[in-house]
């Protein structure tokens, strides 16, 4: 795994979210479900608590754009780049947006939103692209079955030396 | 038949393309590096692009060849997460 220079992380354990537009590839509830998951994933090793707003600056905002959208970082269409986040800071940072050109999907028809999301909220929490293919935090997008879904070691290890264990565990 | 036909060389060329914009996005290719399919003709910077094809190759468990071969086209050309490898 690896880390951002600096070792950026978010200085609290509760970090809110807001889920700014949505995709028309899917319906808001799907939408949502796929978001809340890929927040689980982080939350069930780590003590860091998710919790959505609906109105206000979240911690991290969320949202649907399509090539130029405000960042200087464009997109650039269907396919190649599917989405970017910025690392844990005030403003943009933790900020997570996904490309509208792609097909997003709950299954294989498309891109996963599900798993990129969860890719995605990694970078946002402090993780940057792993060298391992097996992690989900490696750049490029391999489809996976979400049922069987879980992270890779190299994933647990990047992220717990960020925030430590989950109590729970 | 030693001479490319010319639809080789547009994809050569296309490749290189692809290549230093990957490079540019993902491995903060240096200003200096800009403008590589002109800089390859004239066989100028040729190492400094050559060098973050091999840090490329590195990071994805590639054979580290400093050349555009075929598997590292297919990375390149792979669906992908925006957020450079060799983070800023």
């Amino acid at each position: 795994y690896n880390h951002f220079p600096g070792t950026i992380k978010w200085k609290k354990n509760k970090i809110t979210y807001r889920i700014l537009n949505y995709t028309p590839d899917l319906s808001s509830t799907d939408v949502d479900t796929a978001i809340r998951k890929a927040f689980k994933i982080w939350s069930d090793i780590t003590p860091l608590k998710f919790r959505r707003i609906l109105n206000g600056e979240a911690d991290i905002m969320i949202s649907f754009g399509a090539r130029e959208h405000g960042d200087n970082y464009p997109f650039d269409g269907a396919d190649g780049i599917l989405a970017h986040a910025f690392p844990p800071a005030a403003g943009i940072g933790g900020d997570t947006h996904f490309d509208e050109d792609e097909t997003w999907t709950m299954g294989s028809n498309g891109y996963n939103l599900f798993l990129v999301a969860a890719h995605e909220f990694g970078h946002a929490l402090g993780l940057a692209h792993s060298r391992d293919p097996g992690a989900l935090m490696f750049p490029s997008y391999t489809f996976i079955k979400t049922k069987y879904f879980r992270l890779s070691q190299d994933d647990v290890n990047g992220i717990q030396a960020l925030y430590g264990r989950s109590k729970s565990i | 038949s030693a001479v490319p036909r010319l639809s080789e060389i547009e994809k050569n060329e296309e490749d290189w393309q692809l290549a230093e914009a990957y490079l540019n996005r993902f491995y903060k290719l240096e200003d200096g590096s800009a403008g590589f399919a002109s800089k390859i003709r004239n066989y100028v910077s040729k190492s400094s692009l050559s060098n973050k094809i091999k840090k490329m190759q590195e990071f994805f468990g590639l054979e580290i060849t400093g050349n555009l071969d075929s598997a590292t086209m297919g990375i390149m050309e792979k669906p992908r997460c925006g957020v450079p490898d060799v983070a800023e």
